[in-house]
C-alpha cells in the first residue's frame, strides 16, 4: 500500500537515506 | 518533452536489476540510486500526467525498497568478520 501513495518529499528522503554512507 | 531522462532512468532500472541478478550488488545499489533520481527529475520537473507521476513514483518506492535491502545485505557482509579458526 505504501508504494502506491509514495510522495516525492519521500522518495527523496528515502534516497539521501540510501546515499549518506 | 525531453523524455531522454525518461529513458535514462529506465536503462538505468534495468542495468540495476541486471546487476542485482548477476549478483553485483554494490553496483546495483548504485544504479537503483541513480535511476530514482533520475525518475525523479521527471516526475517533478518534466510534466507527465498525473497516472504517469503515480506510477513513476510507485516504481521509485520499489526501487528504493530493493536499494535497502542491498544496503543493508552489503553493510552485513563488510561486517562479517573473516572467519577466525576457532
Amino acid at each position: 500500500a505504501k508504494a502506491s501513495g509514495i510522495s516525492d518529499e519521500e522518495i527523496e528522503r528515502q534516497l539521501k537515506a540510501l546515499g549518506v554512507d | 518533452m525531453a523524455n531522454n531522462n525518461l529513458q535514462k532512468a529506465i536503462d538505468l532500472a534495468n542495468k540495476a536489476s541486471e546487476e542485482d541478478k548477476a549478483k553485483n550488488y554494490k553496483e546495483a545499489l548504485r544504479l537503483y540510486e541513480q535511476s530514482v533520481q533520475y525518475f525523479l527529475h521527471v516526475v517533478k520537473y518534466e510534466a507527465q500526467g498525473e497516472k504517469a507521476k503515480q506510477s513513476i513514483r510507485a516504481k521509485c518506492a520499489d526501487y528504493l525498497d530493493r536499494a535497502e535491502q542491498l544496503k543493508e545485505y552489503l553493510k552485513k557482509a563488510e561486517k562479517q568478520p573473516p572467519t577466525k579458526p576457532v
